[in-house]
């Protein structure tokens, strides 16, 4: 029983042990803000003192890069730094902080730039952050796409949250309705992190779809081969699908995986706060693990995870299927009209428009991206 | 001229008020994201390193390597240099991968670099941003050397993607209410 997600709920539900702490110094974990969103350690502090008996942790980011304003603390920030620290517990910090110290820079492209310009970085990245894809002109789509592909090509492994919207829903010329994709969530170079509830909201129980889990297929970028057949067999044996006016279903599709979203505690400006959700939750809480799972790869000798997807794809056919759980009930949001009625993609067994492959079952996820 | 973001809708998100022309005099800062070599590389090499069967798998590059593979042709860079050069902007900064270029003048340079372009204040609260609602063009012969300009028309972000629970209950309530 519990009266909502605190790292405890978290890490039993995800089988983590107070043994599943970072130990090597060399290892680092970060997360990213755009608005002007300030973490405060005095919150992190009192959160951890709070929620984090039970495992050795860290009460202080390392690295802040950017500006660190002096006004109130940001809920986005908090729950980010608060989480990704819970999941990657003991494991070294990093924040960036990308307000835009310029009036005339774009938070976004100066993150972007900051990744070109660093020679060391954390290996894992979390952000929760979306804009829709079609209000970005294709040439900066493109681009953007090709610094992730940079940030893959160096081993970094870059998490964002798959939106807040289910498969959206947008207006086309004509009046008629389609589905609206997020952009960064439907790069084919980042893992995408969708959400889930608890069957029953007050108890450690499995889990099924939140409602609000953003995923669909982008109108943009291909779909990747990693992941066509996984996708394919969703498209072929899903019961009811919307109609295929609202979607491209040649398209990269997304959510990768996925993780509690919904009814946390969060500590910001030192007040214990609850009912905290979206996909914001739960993508730091899948870059903690990864870069925990990059802590006991680097222990190994083994590099670090990299870019996840072309691996996370293969885990059933290499015999790990347990790895995720399989969260197969439930649908999310879409357009209010006569023909989807509000409803998009429903989960199902295997890889999902919702929940992609499901969330993670933490020592066997362990033992699969450890296997030789 | 050629518009390179001439699909990029110029949408102020809510709360964000127009206050009015910039001063030619005020300095703006724009990011021009210069056309990289080496993105077909670049593809293979990302395959190479990530892909578990791949002999490559984890052998990662680091930044300098990653540069060799996109810097921009010495063409670009000449290019884009000259093109600056002949307007007086000489206040820029290159990254690590030398792929961007951050470069400040005052905003009367701007406006001449980038025909079209015409910086306007917008303000929310404390904010305050400089953006150009009109589309910007590039001289043509720089059309191949430059994917496009940063700082002219998207906003900070507004969406990040937290929310809180009440805010699930009014979206379930107006879906009830739909069905």
């Amino acid at each position: 029983f519990h009266l909502g997600v605190m790292p405890s709920v978290i890490r039993k539900r995800y089988n983590m042990t107070r043994e599943d702490i970072g130990v090597l110094p060399n290892n680092s974990q970060a997360c990213a803000q755009f608005l002007e969103q300030y973490f405060h350690q005095a919150d992190l502090a009192v959160f951890m003192k709070l929620f984090g008996s039970g495992f050795a942790h860290r009460t202080e980011v390392d690295h802040v890069v950017g500006h660190q304003g002096q006004g109130r603390a940001g809920l986005e920030a908090s729950l980010d730094v608060e989480y990704i620290m819970s999941t990657g517990a003991n494991i070294s910090t990093w924040v960036f902080s990308n307000a835009g110290r310029h009036e005339s820079q774009e938070p976004f492209l100066a993150w972007l730039l900051l990744l070109s310009n660093m020679s060391a970085l954390p290996w894992v990245h979390s952000v929760s952050y979306g804009d829709d894809e079609d209000s970005l002109s294709q040439a900066y789509l493109q681009r953007v796409n090709v610094e992730f592909m940079k940030a893959a090509a160096r081993g970094l492994t870059v998490l964002f949250a798959s939106g807040d919207d289910g498969a959206g829903c947008r207006r086309v010329p004509g009046g008629n309705h389609t589905f609206r994709p997020s952009f960064p969530a439907s790069s084919p170079y980042v893992t995408t992190v969708g959400g889930t509830s608890f069957k029953n909201p007050f108890m450690v129980t499995a889990e099924v779809t939140d409602y609000i889990s953003g995923g669909g297929f982008s109108n943009v970028f291909p779909m990747p081969d990693y992941q066509a057949d996984a996708v394919r067999t969703f498209l072929r044996s899903a019961p009811k699908l919307p109609p295929s006016s609202y979607y491209n279903s040649s398209g990269r599709a997304y959510p990768d995986l996925a993780a509690l979203s919904d009814n946390y505690w969060v500590v910001t400006n030192r007040l214990p706060l609850p009912w905290v959700s979206g996909t914001s939750a739960s993508t730091p809480v899948v870059a903690g693990m990864l870069a925990l799972i990059n802590d006991r790869r680097l222990q190994r000798g083994q590099p670090p995870l990299g870019f996840l997807n072309p691996a996370l794809y293969r885990l059933r056919e290499r015999g790990h299927g347990g790895a995720l759980f399989d969260v197969t009930q439930g649908c999310h949001l879409s357009c209010l009209d006569g023909t989807v009625q509000g409803q998009g993609f429903c989960a199902g067994p295997a890889w999902d428009a919702v929940t992609g492959w499901g969330t993670p079952n933490f020592p066997l996820l362990l033992r699969a991206l450890t296997a030789p | 001229g050629r518009a390179l973001e001439r699909d990029q809708p110029f949408r102020p998100p809510p709360g964000w008020v127009l206050a009015g022309r910039v001063s030619p005099e005020h300095d703006v800062q724009l990011t021009l994201a210069l056309r990289q070599r080496g993105t077909a590389r670049l593809t293979r090499l990302v395959r190479a390193v990530s892909e578990p069967r791949s002999p490559q798998y984890g052998k990662y590059l680091s930044v300098e390597q990653l540069r060799d593979v996109v810097q921009p042709s010495p063409a670009t860079l000449m290019a884009v240099l000259k093109w600056l050069q002949s307007h007086g902007v000489e206040d820029c900064r290159s990254v690590a991968t030398l792929d961007f270029l951050e470069c400040r003048m005052p905003v009367s340079t701007a406006e001449r670099l980038l025909p079209g372009a015409e910086f306007h204040r917008y303000v929310k609260g404390q904010r305050s941003v400089i953006r150009s609602p009109q589309p910007y063009v590039v001289p043509e012969e720089l059309a191949e050397h430059i994917d496009f300009v940063g700082g002219l028309h998207r906003f900070p972000a507004e969406r990040s993607v937290v929310s809180r629970a009440w805010a699930k209950e009014g979206m379930e309530s107006r879906g009830q209410r739909a069905a």
